[in-house]
């Protein structure tokens, strides 16, 4: 079975809503 | 009388075939397939609610920060995530005819960082027990494992975060596997 290379994905990082932290 | 009677899900009109006594509607209309459910993207405040089967288009048409990517083995490469602040990092995988969330939320408490990675599959809690996913962390002397069946839709990341059912790992931790401030992280998905 030929093995595949996993392909690499590049994310950005989004910030967390302000008005959210609170919840955290 | 109730208790002769049966009751059709309130979601009938989306689809729901269900037929219920009135003693199990509660508990299955929490978690209906065909219920409305709120935006999965995490971090934003996304007034957006829908059927589970649009969540998807939704996520790919309103938070274009997402990458989509196909395959059952992938490789998140998180960019810049010593940066100060509470941050996530997201991305979906596509596989086996399904949609997977993976996230990266990075809490940031006066300096102190901590990180944790989970797995949603974007359908129901039935649909994610016949998964698992595996996310790995790798530097030339040591790597960092997490093995787990992917949270459902209607679980959601947050409570897998709070309840520490995710990989978790602490700011020097991620300096042993990030390099130049990107990390790599293997993305396995599987059926069980």
């Amino acid at each position: 079975r030929t093995y595949r290379i996993p392909k690499e994905v590049r994310v950005e990082p989004h910030k967390f809503a302000a008005e959210l932290i609170h919840r955290l | 009388l109730a208790n002769l009677v049966q009751f059709p899900c309130k979601y009938a009109l989306w689809g729901c075939e269900r037929i219920l006594a009135h003693t199990e509607k509660a508990d299955h209309q929490v978690n209906c397939e065909f219920r409305l459910y709120s935006c999965p993207f995490p971090g934003v405040s996304c007034n957006w609610m829908g059927l589970m089967n649009a969540a998807v288009p939704h996520l790919i048409d309103q938070h274009r920060i997402i990458t989509t990517q196909q395959g059952e083995d992938t490789v998140f490469f998180a960019s810049d995530i010593f940066r100060p602040g509470i941050f996530d990092w997201v991305m979906i995988q596509c596989c086996f005819g399904f949609n997977f969330m993976v996230v990266l939320h990075k809490r940031d408490r006066y300096g102190d960082q901590k990180f944790f990675a989970v797995v949603q599959l974007i359908g129901t809690h039935q649909q994610a027990q016949n998964f698992v996913y595996k996310l790995e962390l790798h530097c030339p002397r040591q790597s960092l494992t997490w093995k787990a069946i992917p949270r459902s839709l209607q679980e959601g990341i947050k409570t897998a975060i709070l309840g520490r059912e995710c990989l978790m790992f602490n700011n020097s931790v991620a300096k042993l596997f990030a390099k130049n401030g990107n990390l790599s992280m293997n993305v396995k998905i599987s059926r069980c």
